[in-house]
């Protein structure tokens, strides 16, 4: 099953 | 001092328009270049990030870097008061803690002005710089909404399939199953409906349809998207501005 992923889980923060 | 004119109000209501139902606040970053805004939404799905350059105004200045915090909601009830064709500047002081709103009608003799109130918004900027893309896909940005419409009908995600002389767009529902294929294709009287396809690698990316429909409400914005998508990273659909853009940056859904 595919899973939602979080677009924080791709980008740092400034 | 903050002061931007647009020879058109239409302009300003469709950004708005597609941001409101994504984010309901985000903060306005205002410098001399022209005008910013990231901002994700509240599932933390999908970033979005508009550009507004200065030379999309008929007249800028924006004397120090200045943050507007604004509610979207607001903004669009407002905005929504003046006409299309009309001019619509806003302004803001250095500290200020309202955006001024004014329409004037270019028939009439008559100005609408308005004051929003600001809020004070603390939010990360994330750092999206620039990545590697393993396929682009360009075509006429109606076209991507009714494929966006049609398959959310079927499941909660669409499946992006791009091979090196396709675009294959698949849903997998309880009640059947759509696919719908695009090719490139170049029309020379209409270059608005041209259709291409590039690629350095095969991509199988799957996405929330709930996220796209937000996407697809920026289709007003551009006769054209741009799709950048990468191997198990965000799929980015951008919407060209006469000057800038309003990219939406959506994660994928895959399998860990």
């Amino acid at each position: 099953m595919d899973k939602q992923h979080s677009i924080l889980s791709f980008y740092s923060s400034f | 001092m903050l002061e931007g004119k647009f020879e058109e109000a239409s302009l300003l209501k469709k950004i708005v328009e597609a941001m409101k139902d994504c984010v309901s606040s985000c903060n306005f970053n205002c410098t001399e270049n022209g005008i910013s805004v990231q901002a994700v939404d509240n599932s933390r799905v999908l970033l979005i990030s508009l550009l507004i350059e200065k030379d999309t105004f008929e007249e800028y200045r924006c004397d120090r870097n200045i943050t507007l915090g604004v509610g979207l909601g607001s903004l669009s009830k407002i905005i929504g008061n003046g006409a299309n064709s009309d001019y619509l500047t806003i302004s803001a002081d250095d500290d200020a803690d309202k955006l001024n709103i004014i329409f004037e009608d270019k028939v009439k003799d008559k100005i609408s002005e308005y004051n929003l109130k600001l809020l004070d918004i603390d939010a990360d900027l994330l750092d999206v710089g620039p990545m590697d893309t393993d396929a682009t896909i360009t075509l006429p940005s109606a076209d991507f909404a009714k494929i966006c419409k049609d398959m959310k009908v079927l499941s909660e995600s669409l499946q992006i399939i791009v091979t090196k002389d396709s675009a294959l767009f698949q849903s997998v529902g309880d009640i059947g199953t759509g696919n719908i294929v695009i090719r490139p294709k170049t029309d020379i009287d209409h270059p608005e409906e041209s259709v291409t396809i590039s690629l350095d690698k095969p991509i199988d990316l799957s996405f929330g349809s709930k996220y796209l429909s937000d996407i697809i409400k920026a289709t007003s914005l551009s006769q054209k998207v741009t799709i950048k998508l990468t191997d198990q990273s965000p799929g980015v659909f951008e919407y060209k501005l006469p000057s800038g853009y309003l990219r939406f940056y959506l994660a994928p859904k895959f399998d860990e």
